[in-house]
């Protein structure tokens, strides 16, 4: 299954979330493909250390018959990765002229669909060509959504923009609340009242406020390798049996 | 006084400053206009609420006479507004084509340089072009960082970019904490030693995490149309203060 993690919205989570739910399946025995679509890197530095040959740029600009050579393995079992680079800034603005230009990373996706049981799209906070490709490359696309500001507003365009990406009017996507913080009642209320439309859409799943998570990616690093017991670790374990279970189309 | 507020991190804070500097200053009796450059327009909600016939598209787009077409009041005393549209976007990709692509804000700016004391850009999560157009017309660059993951790669690609836009060494920017959390020891600590060598260029004022400021966001109002007696209201106040007092070049 291809998964989009996206959001235009900055900082809700969506690196947070494919970076550990790349290592909840794999821990699972799952082989599994975590693709950094954002030029800022935040999930390559979790599992890369050094200075790739070829990276997404040339994953995504190639023919599709050379995508797998921009792939490579991690230290994190099961984990392989198609790294970022801030070239890819570049890449966004020379992929505009292309033919397909929306197509590209599809394309190269299917090249390698039988390597890997799941494959997680980590997206930047934007709506422009690289999140075009994520979300015509998806099997479902999942959105982090933190209980704040704006988070239905841009719900809403992104779904509009998928159902004009793909031609369908039932787009293949769930919500995933992030960053729940128990304590802040006033904004959780209103927040529910916004997502209330969307309710069907909301995985059980919801991701809690927890300085973990916020450790283990200052530390670079999966929550399995930094705080195994910890609450973010047991929620995206959770939240890796949902989407096991899941089927799509709804 | 020109203040670009950038960082291409998501969701650290750059709206929630921008918003309630504009209003900080406004209340101590400075004109202030506050242009929003990101396409999801999360800083004009809290100052506007029709459709704008022209926005900030017109203010880049026109010439320089036109700018002050895209300029409207707001119910807030002192504070002015160039709105944005998500029609933005993809005005940022016919820029790309343009002659002087990175200096067109600035052009607009100047023309309007003599109505205003106070100017602030609320710029989007990306170094891209419309981002370059706020370093090249800013006076300050003022960094929101949050202690957490990346704060620091990102800052110091930003600083590059900003000098070579600028051909400058000594960029002018000041670095903003913000969203701190005095329980998150161990965080902070880790934030400190990252941020040891950019020391003289953090202010003095901290910006606390203050459960206000993200519900006057999402009542998109200004935190003192909020809650003026709030941790949120009293960390931007005295933020105004410093930056009032502030004298650049370094
Ligand atoms: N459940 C959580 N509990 C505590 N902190 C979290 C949690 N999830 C994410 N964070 C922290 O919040 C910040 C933003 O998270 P993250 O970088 O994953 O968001 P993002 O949507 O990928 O941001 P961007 O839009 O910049 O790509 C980071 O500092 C991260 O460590
Ligand atoms: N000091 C604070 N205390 C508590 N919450 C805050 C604070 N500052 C900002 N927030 C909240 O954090 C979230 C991100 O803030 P904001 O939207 O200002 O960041 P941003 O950098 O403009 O994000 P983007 O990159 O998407 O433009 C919002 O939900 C906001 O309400
Ligand atoms: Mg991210
Ligand atoms: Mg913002």
């Amino acid at each position: 299954m291809i998964i989009a993690v996206t959001n235009a919205k900055g900082g809700v989570g969506k690196t947070t979330t494919a970076v550990n739910l790349a290592a909840a399946f794999a821990n699972r025995g799952k082989k599994t493909l975590l693709v950094d679509l954002d030029p800022q890197a935040h999930s390559t530095r979790c599992y890369f250390r050094s200075d790739p040959d070829r990276d997404i740029c040339d994953f995504i600009m190639d023919r599709p018959s050379q995508a797998h050579r921009a792939v490579y393995p991690t230290d994190y079992s099961n984990v392989d990765i198609v790294p970022a680079t801030e070239r890819l800034s570049e890449t966004a603005e020379l992929l505009s002229t292309r033919i397909r230009r929306e197509e590209r990373l599809h394309r190269a996706l299917v090249a390698l669909a039988d390597e890997y049981k799941m494959v997680l799209i980590d997206c930047p906070p934007s709506l422009g060509i690289l999140t075009y490709n994520a979300i015509n490359a998806a099997d479902l696309i999942l959105v982090p959504v933190q209980p704040a500001v704006g988070a239905v507003v841009g719900l809403e365009s992104l779904i509009e923009t998928a159902q004009e990406l793909r031609d369908e009017d039932n787009v293949p996507y769930r919500i995933l609340v992030t960053m729940l913080d128990l304590r802040t009642t006033y904004t959780n209320a209103i927040f529910e009242q916004l997502i209330e439309e969307h309710r069907r859409r909301v995985l059980k799943t919801v991701i809690h406020k927890s300085e973990a998570l916020n450790q283990a990616n200052l530390a670079a690093k999966p929550i399995y390798s930094f705080s195994r017991s910890s609450r973010g670790a047991e929620d995206y374990d959770a939240l890796c049996e949902e989407l096991a279970r899941l089927r799509i189309p709804t």
